[in-house]
């Protein structure tokens, strides 16, 4: 998974 | 973003405007735990760290900074409004949340996807929300009455994590890699600490009167 779509959440 | 995130986001910006709205138009905290409103203003303030760093999308920085200002100016009331801080029940909120800081910290500290300041950080984060609920669900038992805007707010509040869960299911079949167990199991927690309150919640819908 990339850093990004896990940090794109609130 | 799908359906289920963007209503969960919308239902955890209700359950804020309600507080807010209880706390500014009745001058009145009556019920609410400055605990829990301080742990949720420490979870926005760990998890939002690359604010300034990391830029997703207008909507997300937008949704990041409502939560930060509300959180930090609900506890700020409650603390130091004249009005307001003295509906404030001290004594029936003593949940001791400082306990539930320090072993969700260890935690992050043991178990996180990178060994990094702003990922361990983030992590405790996730952590400090699944627990964030109990001093507020205690100090419920104790007033007593769910029948009101606390009772909206908690109704809310338990709401918009349950949909986030509908969003990982959505988004692990949509999306391939899409796997973040530290989160799914957080959320899962967070979310099941609400049952008993969502139990009696419900039942007060069913029974149509205030439920003990």
């Amino acid at each position: 998974s990339t850093e990004s779509d896990s940090k794109d959440e609130l | 973003m799908n359906i289920f995130r963007l209503a969960g986001d919308m239902t955890h910006l209700a359950s804020v405007l309600v507080l807010l709205l209880k706390i500014h138009t009745i001058k009145s905290c009556a019920g609410v735990s400055l605990r829990t409103q301080e742990l949720y203003a420490i979870v926005f303030a760990t998890r939002y760290l690359d604010i300034f760093t990391s830029f997703v999308s207008v909507y997300n920085t937008f949704m990041k900074l409502v939560f930060l200002g509300s959180s930090f100016s609900i506890v700020w009331y409650m603390r130091y409004h004249k009005a307001v801080h003295r509906t404030y029940d001290r004594e029936q909120d003593t949940f001791r949340h400082w306990f539930l800081v320090l072993p969700c910290l260890v935690l992050a500290l043991l178990i996180h996807e990178k060994f990094t300041f702003l990922e361990v950080l983030w992590t405790f984060s996730l952590y400090l929300e699944a627990v964030a609920i109990l001093p507020q669900l205690v100090l419920l038992q104790r007033t007593r009455n769910i029948d009101n805007l606390t009772g909206q707010y908690i109704f809310l509040l338990g709401g918009y994590r349950g949909l986030y869960i509908l969003n990982w299911i959505y988004r692990y079949f949509t999306e391939p890699h899409f796997v973040h167990w530290i989160t799914w199991i957080a959320g899962l927690v967070q979310t099941l600490l609400y049952a008993d309150f969502f139990y009696y919640y419900f039942l007060r819908f069913i029974g149509g009167r205030g439920v003990e």
